[in-house]
Formats: structure tokens, sequence, C-alpha cells
């Protein structure tokens, strides 16, 4: 479960916060981030933190593939799905929609 | 049907766009179907304009009042289609450039359409019917759930669990035999997903998820599409 590209330098919770900072400096350089006010670049920062922690859990549940920062890191999923996503999910056929013919498969 | 299939290496799948800070997915996923339709209808890949979709689509859905195709807040490709179908076609993207902001009136310009549609049609969710069409048809509109997006960097996504509650429109533009799944550990076949959050998200703007049990909704919503040949 150790990620390997984060080093542990010091122990417990400081330690923790000191690599989060690390890494969301390295995340604001990244994507080129930057906040109007330190109010708001500290919440971005907590969010950033919680987004680490939701992305150690997509890895455990999602082993297969690399779950890590992306540019989505500094936004809470609410924010992300508002955002940055679009579909209006009515699964509903428009008058000329018809079903796609059955296509062979075995050859 | 082929092992390993994908529109790109036949040249059919434009480069991985930027819908920015708008929520817009759904008229990339449209865009980039026809754009393969239009492909393997006229041989010549022409990217087509998201933007004409934002600032002119607002095709409602008929039985379902104020579910409208709505620029940045949101739409559904399906009733992109029906737009495309009615108003004629899509212009060029070069001709209506991507501003990822729905605030422009609608500046669509019937004598410049680059691409029209023909028909288009939902596919089941059978997924052995929908490589088929994929492989017949060119890459396919699909809606998926994008909750393991935020945090995906790379690999073939195979999580355990996963919401199946549509909220992204993306473009199916081929599927693997082999992608390696260490829980599982033997290898498993994947879609391979274009995306519009740009290059540097995820394999380089694409998104590689299992298959064989509709993963975060990815089989539910499948729309193929013909183009005509139209020459501008």
């Amino acid at each position: 479960a150790e990620d390997p590209l984060i080093k542990q330098v010091v122990d417990g919770a400081e330690g923790e916060a000191l690599t989060d900072h690390h890494h969301f400096s390295i995340f604001k350089r990244k994507f080129g981030k930057s906040y109007a006010s330190q109010e708001e670049h500290d919440h971005r920062f907590k969010v950033f933190r919680a987004n680490l922690r939701r992305a150690r859990r997509h890895q455990k549940l999602d082993p297969s593939a690399v779950h890590g920062v992306t540019q989505f890191s500094d936004l809470t999923p609410s924010e992300f799905r508002r955002t940055y996503l679009g579909l209006r999910s009515k699964l509903r056929l428009p008058k000329d929609a018809t079903q796609a013919p059955i296509l062979p498969t075995d050859s | 049907l082929p092992a390993d299939f994908d529109w790109r290496d036949h040249g059919a799948v434009t480069g991985v766009k930027n819908q920015g800070s708008c929520g817009s997915c759904w008229s990339f996923s449209t865009t980039g179907a026809l754009e393969g339709a239009n492909f393997l209808a006229t041989e010549k890949l022409v990217s087509l304009s998201e933007q004409q979709l934002v600032d002119c689509d607002h095709e409602c859905d008929p039985e379902e009042p104020g579910s409208c195709d709505s620029g940045c807040n949101g739409g559904l490709m399906n009733s992109a289609f029906e737009y495309t179908l009615k108003a004629g076609g899509l212009m060029r993207e070069e001709d209506y450039p991507y501003t990822g902001t729905d605030r422009g009136a609608c500046k669509f310009d019937k004598s410049k359409i680059a691409a029209s549609v023909a028909n288009f049609s939902v596919v089941t969710l059978d997924e052995d019917q929908i490589a088929a069409n994929l492989v017949k048809n060119g890459p396919l509109a699909i809606a998926i759930n994008a909750v393991f997006m935020q945090t995906y960097v790379g690999g073939v996504s195979c999580p355990y669990i996963c919401s199946r509650r549509l909220d992204h429109g993306v473009l199916l533009v081929g599927y693997g035999s082999a992608g390696y799944s260490a829980v599982r550990m033997k290898e498993k076949p994947y879609w391979i997903i274009k995306n519009s959050w740009g290059e540097s998200w995820g394999d380089g703007g694409y998104y590689k998820i299992c298959r064989g049990r509709n993963i975060c909704g990815v089989d539910s919503m499948v729309s193929t599409v013909a183009a005509v040949q139209t020459s501008s």
C-alpha cells in the first residue's frame, strides 16, 4: 500500500502535511494554478488534500489503473461534475433515433 | 470481430480537444462520432465545430419539456444529432472555433457545412454489438459515469464498484484485448475512450476502461451516426 512516489521524510501527521504541501506546490507549478487570496489558497489546499485521499481510495478500488494528481485535484467532486462534464442524462430516444440493426459478430 | 481495434490507427479520429470550464462534453462526443462517420463517407478527416452545437443547438427532448441542449449547462448526444439532422450539418472547427463559453450568438453559416448526418441510431447494451457497430460504422458517442476519471492518470480502469449514473459524454474509438488487471491477475479486454479534457489528462487524453460488466455505465448509452458526403 506504500505509494512509491511519496517518500515519508518525517513521521506522523506533520510529515504527511509536509508531503501534501510538497505535492500541492508541484501541482500548482505543473498546471499553472494560482489563487486570488490566501484564504482561497488555503481552501484549495484543503480540497487538494481531500482529493489525494480520494485518489488513494480510488487506487485501492481500481488497482489496474493509476490514480493520482490531475488538473482537477483542487476541485471538489461537485465542482468537477458541474464544470467539466455536462451530460443531460435523459435516456430517451428522440424521434429520429432508431435502434441500430443487429450486426453479425461471429465472422 | 478483430481482437483489437482502434480507429486512431485508421485515421478516423482528430486530435484530443479540450472543453475547458464548460459542461459541453456532449458536443465533443457528438462531433467525434460525426468526424469518424464523415471520414468513412469521404475519406477526409475534418475537425467539426463544437461551438456551433454550444451556441445553436437548443434541441429539446420531445417528451420532456425543459430537457434541452443548453451549451455549457449540458446536453445530450442524441439530441445533438437530431439538431444536426435538422440544421443540415456541422461547420468546420476552423470556421466556427471553440471558445468554451455559451454567451455568444449562433453564427451558423449553412453555406459552410462540412459534414451532415444521414441518420443515427442507438446501439443495444450488448458489448459484441457495440464492438461490431464500432468497427462497421466508426467511433461511437457514448456516456459514462466519470467518478473515477477525476483522479485517473493511466492504465486500464477496472473498479470493483462504480455508479452507472451517466454524467459525462465521451467517444468510443476502439478496444484492446489485453490490459492487465492486477486484482484479477489476468489480461482483461478494455474499451479505448477519447475524452475532451486535453492531452495532458489521463493516457494522452484517453481513458481505458475494462469491458464486460457495463462498468460505470459505459455500455448504457451508445449512439452510432452515419454521415452523408457533402462538398463545401
